[in-house]
């Protein structure tokens, strides 16, 4: 159980400092702050380039996003699940951030099924196949497929 | 990989079927158009309880004025149902199997031996930096239901 | 102390009738539901124009914000504070509520100032005036002043 | 109305000052680049707790590795003015109205006159819903502070 453990955490780090580094810009590792793996608990540790150690809860909602994805897309190569469903995600992301997601999703979606719900055109633009959404006459809401190209 | 979805008076949508062609797939659309609703379903369809789905009651989760919801996902080769019906106490809850009666610990048996942990793989509305938020020791025990 | 708290919660209600209809498209109102002022809650009711009454608890994320902001902007017509700053509160919002939003922004700042955060274009566009922040060499915090006409 | 808003050492920003000419102003930029600390900046000179600032202890608003922060808004011809510096176990506070030192209790007076309810005219990133989350009787109560 321990070694299981174990084994799970170091390839699950290693995942995450390489997307990190993809995504957010940074460095970025997890770390467990006691020996015993059962009574510790998990820590993130994120250094943007150009910038200071950040302590987690003084990040910004951007920030804070996308170390969470990261940490999703770090367990996801480890154990894949058969899909994604993420509903708007990238709210807080700026346009640039919200472009390097798409990317990064479009790459992970070779391995696994996303279903993304998004407002943000570079999301749009990044997918196979965008699906939309309106209500009708008397209030119900219809699907319609939208062909972006 | 989830094929298609198929509602029946599930929140918003009368009738509505989705199929999913392609791996990275967008649902977009108006404010209060009916996103999330989508994204309820399945969730609804796997077993989940009314808290997540912005319910009180599981009966909230079936269309206005309509007296039961069904909601279909095809998904590796499986056909999961599951439907609701008001009583006058509360409701019924039926789940199928490719088309056949099951319980509710025979999906969970099923979304199990899927590995369908929707614990990290379907993130709610506004939920995107809760993993960021959760303490420690919650983190922690992630790696240990992967493990 | 009663009456006090009748005619305010009267007048805003008259004002959240309206702004509701500009804003969410449309019928708002907030009642007591008890006859007792200092015992009562305060509910919200919405209809928006050819749909059924919604449960607040089941609405989305978007409709939510907008309902917020109005209750907010009542509360303003009534009782003006001399400035509002506001974080991103667009970021549930689809690009036709984010214009709303601030055309309503802009006709509210002739009688208060709003300090607003946002990365949406309708809301920058609409503004007097844009001030940018970057994050220079070191990693620290720099303004500039953006001239969008 | 808010004139002016200076800063040194709070957070991310090492000095800065931004002046306000128009009623309809507009914060943006990066994810990151500061634009949330400057929200902060205005709560934290009129004298709010450390938690709203997504801070664990006061200090932590003080720019990595400096030892004072201070933050200055004119407003309505006032000049209010807080500043707070690290000492061996824990920090100072000091409040400032035009120059003159006072007590917090003499800013929140102030504030108060100057009809400053943050409760509903400061939202703070990710808490728009928040009204419409919050119990019935919270509602009621923001009705009890204007009448
Ligand atoms: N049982 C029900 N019957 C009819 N309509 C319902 C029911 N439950 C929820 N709704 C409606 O569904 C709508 C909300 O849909 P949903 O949350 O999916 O919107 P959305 O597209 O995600 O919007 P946003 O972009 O704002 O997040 C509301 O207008 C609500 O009234
Ligand atoms: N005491 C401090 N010293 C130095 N930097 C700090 C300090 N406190 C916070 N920061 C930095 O401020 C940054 C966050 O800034 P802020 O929350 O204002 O970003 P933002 O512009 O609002 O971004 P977003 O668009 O993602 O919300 C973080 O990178 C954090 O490390
Ligand atoms: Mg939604
Ligand atoms: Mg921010």
């Amino acid at each position: 159980k321990r070694s299981a453990f174990l084994s799970a955490f170091n390839s699950i780090n290693e995942n995450f400092k390489e997307i990190v580094r993809e995504l957010a810009d940074g460095e970025g590792e997890i770390y467990l702050d006691r020996d015993d793996p059962f009574s510790s608990g998990l820590q993130i540790r994120f250094k943007p380039f150009g910038k200071p150690i950040q302590r987690l809860e003084s990040m910004s909602g951007g920030e804070k996003s996308l170390l969470t994805l990261a940490f999703i897309f770090a367990i996801q190569r480890f154990k894949p699940a058969p899909f994604y469903a993420f509903d708007e995600v990238d709210m807080f992301l700026d346009g640039v951030n919200v472009g390097r997601l798409a990317k990064m999703i479009r790459k992970l979606s070779s391995d696994a099924q996303f279903i993304v719900v998004s407002l943000r055109k570079p999301m749009l633009e990044e997918s196979d196949h965008v699906v939309g959404v309106t209500r009708g006459g008397d209030g119900e809401s219809i699907v319609t497929a939208i062909q972006l190209r | 990989m989830i094929k298609r979805i198929k509602l029946r008076n599930f929140k918003s949508f009368k009738r509505a079927e989705i199929e999913f062609r392609d791996n990275f797939t967008v649902i977009t659309g108006p404010n209060g158009s009916g996103k999330s609703n989508l994204i309820d379903s399945i969730l609804f369809c796997l077993g989940t309880s009314s808290k997540v789905l912005r319910a009180e009651r599981l009966t909230d989760l079936i269309r206005d004025g309509r007296g039961e919801a069904e909601v279909t996902i095809e998904i590796d080769g499986y056909e999961i149902k599951r439907r609701i019906r008001k009583t006058e106490r509360g409701y019924y809850s039926y789940y199928y199997i490719n088309d056949k009666s099951v319980s509710y610990s025979d999906v969970e048996r099923l979304v199990e031996s899927l590995g369908l942990n929707t614990d990290y793989n379907i993130v709610m509305q506004g939920d995107v930096t809760r993993i960021a938020e959760m303490t420690p020791i919650q983190r922690r025990k992630i790696i240990e239901d992967v493990a």
